[in-house]
């Protein structure tokens, strides 16, 4: 059994590939087998796993709209048990082509079949942005919603919004959706601001908080340059110790052995 | 002469409207008459501004798709000389209703027309995306684009997907558009990092870089939860002193008195 989840939140740059890239790498580690699918016309989830989106042949964007399979884009990377649907500047008009397609929200969902059995879990990696590839994400996620939330004030201001679209997604797209969890990222103990979101967004969601909180921690920043994981580049990092307890704490969440 | 200038990219955080309402109030304190238009969904700069997103009648949406005057949207902020035409939770369905409109990329620059003589800059903050929101920024930026990017490696990677979409905008919709200037932005002295990343735009770069980087400041991220800029609230912070000097900066490079 395969469960999907999508990390989204239209916020920029809050910790969404962060979090898909050092998740994946944890539950590899843990000997899961895990698919990335990198959304992100950015493609930087691929050069997060130290591939370079520029030099593939094929990516997520022939899997979605040419009809390539899913496994003949599959990319393996530098973690056993970690593979990659990379993403390419090719997805940058995904978008509009998708428009005035049939059934365009199903894409990835339909791309997936093909290559669920071999992935005890899918972690999806969308842009900053409500549009057809987030909500691509949303329909393919049957596991559920993950939210990076950044402790910073501006990164609560578009949480309505974004369980809006969580919202209608489940009701017309995928019945399954649900928020399976809220990840609070880049605390800084040195603010209380980081503390006052921290506070706000628990009252908001009730239950759904991780207790992990990811502090903010240079390493983290500095991994992709040299297109590792946090747990090939600094493990004992702070960065890398928070993500490997999110991983315990979500393992525990959803009754994984 | 009113001057516009879109501050695009589409990496998200990077600090697009930190930049565009810190510039706009030190310009504003320079006695200039300034525009900011809130192209952003999330409506991260209205907010920022000191006034409610969701409490407003009008908003950039109803000037973009539905020919209310954009005097009739500007609103005053708690600055002298500081203007704003707000955005609403009704601009995020926006970009699906302008792909079937006539001259969809034209809506901002024909919107900002009636209005242009009352302000001597418009300043645009875009959401964190290359669609037809930024696109109708890019088309109406006679000024240019000014680009912010984060002293981060991921920043690095979407810059030559931004150029390809400044250079098409360029030939097709706006011959006026070009780069008016980078923005180094949170640069955090305790990394080598930001200085490597610095490094490898002003390399990309030569002459657009502006000389002044924005520290990483935690004033800066305190200032929106008190719906003020940074020189309101913490004027003699480093991120304070970084963005007015950066103002001069702009000034003497623009030519401005
Ligand atoms: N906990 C952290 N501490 C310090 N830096 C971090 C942390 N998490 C992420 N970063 C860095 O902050 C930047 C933003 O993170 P990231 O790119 O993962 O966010 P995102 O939400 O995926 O962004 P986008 O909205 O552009 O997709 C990156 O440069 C990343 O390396
Ligand atoms: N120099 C800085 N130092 C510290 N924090 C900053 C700085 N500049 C911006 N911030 C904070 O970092 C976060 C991201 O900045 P901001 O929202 O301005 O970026 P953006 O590019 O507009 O984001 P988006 O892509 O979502 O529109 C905000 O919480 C902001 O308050
Ligand atoms: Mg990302
Ligand atoms: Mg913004």
């Amino acid at each position: 059994m395969t469960t999907v989840f999508a990390f989204a939140n239209q916020k920029g740059g809050v910790g969404k590939t962060t979090t898909v890239v050092s998740l994946a790498a944890c539950l590899a580690e843990e000997g899961l087998r895990i698919l990335v699918v990198d959304l992100d016309p950015q493609a930087n989830a691929t050069s997060s796993l130290g591939l370079s989106p520029s030099s593939l042949k094929q990516s997520i964007y022939e899997a979605l709209l040419e009809e390539v399979s899913l496994l003949d884009v599959i990319t393996l990377t530098k973690r056993v048990r970690l593979d990659l649907a990379p993403s390419s500047p090719a997805l940058a008009g995904a978008e509009v082509e998708m428009v005035g397609m049939l059934a365009r929200e199903n894409l990835l969902r339909r791309a997936l079949d093909g290559a669920l059995d071999r992935y005890d879990f899918v972690l999806i990696d969308p842009p900053p942005s409500l549009g057809l590839l987030t909500l691509n994400a949303l329909t393919a996620a049957d596991g559920g919603v993950i939210i990076p939330v950044q402790c910073e004030y501006l990164a609560l201001e578009g949480l309505s919004q974004l369980m809006n679209t969580v919202n209608l997604v489940q009701e017309h797209l995928n019945p399954l959706l649900k928020v399976a969890g809220i990840v609070l990222t880049m605390y800084d103990m040195r603010t209380k601001l980081s503390e006052q979101v921290a506070e706000e967004v628990r009252r908001h969601f009730p239950g759904k908080v991780f207790q992990t909180v990811i502090p903010r921690n240079i390493r983290l920043g500095e991994a992709p340059s040299y297109g590792e994981t946090i747990m090939d580049y600094a493990p004992h990092s702070r960065g890398g110790i928070s993500y490997r307890m999110l991983t315990k704490e979500m393992m525990t969440r959803f009754g994984i052995e």
